[in-house]
Order: structure tokens, then C-alpha cells, then sequence
């Protein structure tokens, strides 16, 4: 058994568990956008989704037995990705629409008023059709964003003392755990085996796509607050200054 | 020390057993 040393199944059920619950932005939107109102209402979502993930982390079987610096690197190279996928999971049935929240909807255009993120939005945009064609199912949404989460900062660091080497062990264990119970969710669909192997390669190329989403996502939120277009602050503002 | 100076925020929502949502 790995890690976690629990069947897949139980797996899966303990991270669908811990899926935080849907947040609401509560603002009243004065439209149309300018640069300003929609970059302040994208970051003030930002920083209460974060704080909910940190506690959606916490609840990743193996996750809080990782030493605390593990835990800090991990959040802090891929708080932005766990975010991204959020949003295309949250908009993989609304074609040409991202839902921020559900009180918080736009259209690809909607972003002509922001310097800049319309390239951000088609990335997001087609990989979140590219989910839709692929029929992403909620298990296999959760052990993504679970993988994301553990994989990380796994080739970044190498650990220096006996009690990094124990987490990081901790850490691939954990991972396997996770890769475990993707397949597994793949092999529920009725799927030849062959299929089932294309599938799990489909979705985790698509990682890397996230990737460069949240790369490009982290260089244009530095801009923005370079600029004083946007004020950033708090937790925002410690894991942009920590990913740039 | 440094890492946690850096990410105040972030490691005492780490160390906080209760969570955010019920402090919500």
C-alpha cells in the first residue's frame, strides 16, 4: 500500500470529501468593467479561494504529515494552477464562459477591458473545451488537482537533511497514491485497457498546458500590481511575492 | 525561520486546526 494506505476508491472519496465548498464573490458588479473593477473583483476572489484551498490541502490524505516547509513549497508553486482548474471545472459546461463563481460570470470579451488577459482567457478558454471534449469526470477532476498540488515542487528541491528525505519519500508515496486512483477512476469507464492508457495520458499532458496558464496568470497579476492597477494584499500578495 | 517569516499568512493557516471555512 502506499502512503495513504488506503484503497483508491477510499482514496477518491476522502478528496471529493475534501472539494471546499462553492464561493461566492458578493459584490455588486458595476458593469461594463473597467481595468480596475474587474482585476480588484478577480483578486478579492483570489485571496478567499486561497484561503479555502490551504484548508482543502489540509485535508489531502498525507498531506499534513509532510513537513511544514513541503507543505509551504507545494502550496506556494501551484495555488495558481489549483485555482485555474478550479475555474475549468466550474466552467467546462458553459461554453465561451468562465465562472469565477457563480455570481461571477464573464464572457471572453468581458476581458478587453484588462491589458493583457485576453490571451489568458483563450488559454483558459480552450483548455477547458478540451476538458469538455475529453468528458473530464469529477473523480478524475479531484486526483488532478490533487496531483497537481503534490507534484509541484517534486523536482525543485533536493532534500538536504534525514528529515527532507523522509518527506519527500512520504511525498512520492503519496503521489503514487494519487496516480493509483486516477487509473483506477479511468477503469470505471468502460474503456479497453489501451484506451484507458490514452485517457490517462490526454489528461495528464494537460497539466503542462495549466502550467503555462499559471505561469502567464503569475507574470500578468505582477504586472497589474507593478502597475497600481490593482491593490494586493494579504495572503494574495505573500504567495505572488513567494511564486515571482 | 526565513520560510515562514516569508509566508506568515500561509503557515499559520497551515498550523490552524481550525479551518477556515468555520471560522467563515
Amino acid at each position: 500500500a502506499h502512503q495513504s494506505g488506503m484503497s483508491p476508491e477510499e482514496f477518491i472519496s476522502r478528496i471529493i470529501e475534501a472539494e471546499p465548498p462553492d464561493i461566492y464573490l458578493m459584490e455588486d458588479l458595476k458593469k461594463p468593467f473597467t481595468e480596475a473593477s474587474m482585476m480588484m473583483s478577480l483578486t478579492n476572489l483570489a485571496d478567499k479561494e486561497l484561503v479555502l484551498m490551504i484548508s482543502w490541502a489540509k485535508k489531502i490524505p498525507g498531506f499534513v504529515e509532510l513537513s511544514l516547509v513541503d507543505q509551504i513549497h507545494l502550496l506556494k508553486c501551484c495555488w495558481l494552477e489549483i485555482l485555474m482548474l478550479g475555474l475549468m471545472w466550474r466552467s467546462v459546461d458553459h461554453p465561451g464562459k468562465l465562472i469565477f463563481s457563480p455570481d461571477f460570470k464573464l464572457n471572453r470579451e468581458e476581458g478587453v477591458c484588462v491589458e493583457g488577459i485576453m490571451d489568458i482567457f483563450d488559454m483558459l478558454l480552450a483548455a477547458t473545451s478540451r476538458f469538455r471534449e475529453l468528458k473530464l469526470q469529477r473523480e478524475e477532476y479531484v486526483c488532478l488537482k490533487a496531483m497537481i498540488l503534490l507534484n509541484s515542487n517534486v523536482v525543485t528541491s533536493s532534500p538536504q537533511t534525514a528529515e527532507e528525505l523522509e518527506s519527500r519519500n512520504k511525498l512520492l508515496r503519496l503521489l503514487d497514491s494519487v496516480i493509483d486512483a486516477l487509473v483506477w477512476a479511468i477503469s470505471k469507464l468502460g474503456l479497453s485497457t489501451q484506451e484507458q492508457t490514452l485517457r490517462l495520458g490526454h489528461l495528464t499532458m494537460l497539466l503542462s498546458h495549466i502550467r503555462h496558464v499559471s505561469n502567464k496568470g503569475m507574470d500578468h497579476l505582477s504586472t497589474m500590481k507593478r502597475k497600481n492597477v490593482v491593490l494586493v494584499y494579504d495572503l494574495l500578495l505573500e504567495m505572488l511575492d513567494a511564486s515571482t | 525561520t526565513s520560510l515562514k517569516e516569508k509566508h506568515k499568512i500561509l503557515h499559520q493557516l497551515l498550523q490552524n486546526s481550525t479551518s477556515p471555512v468555520d471560522l467563515a
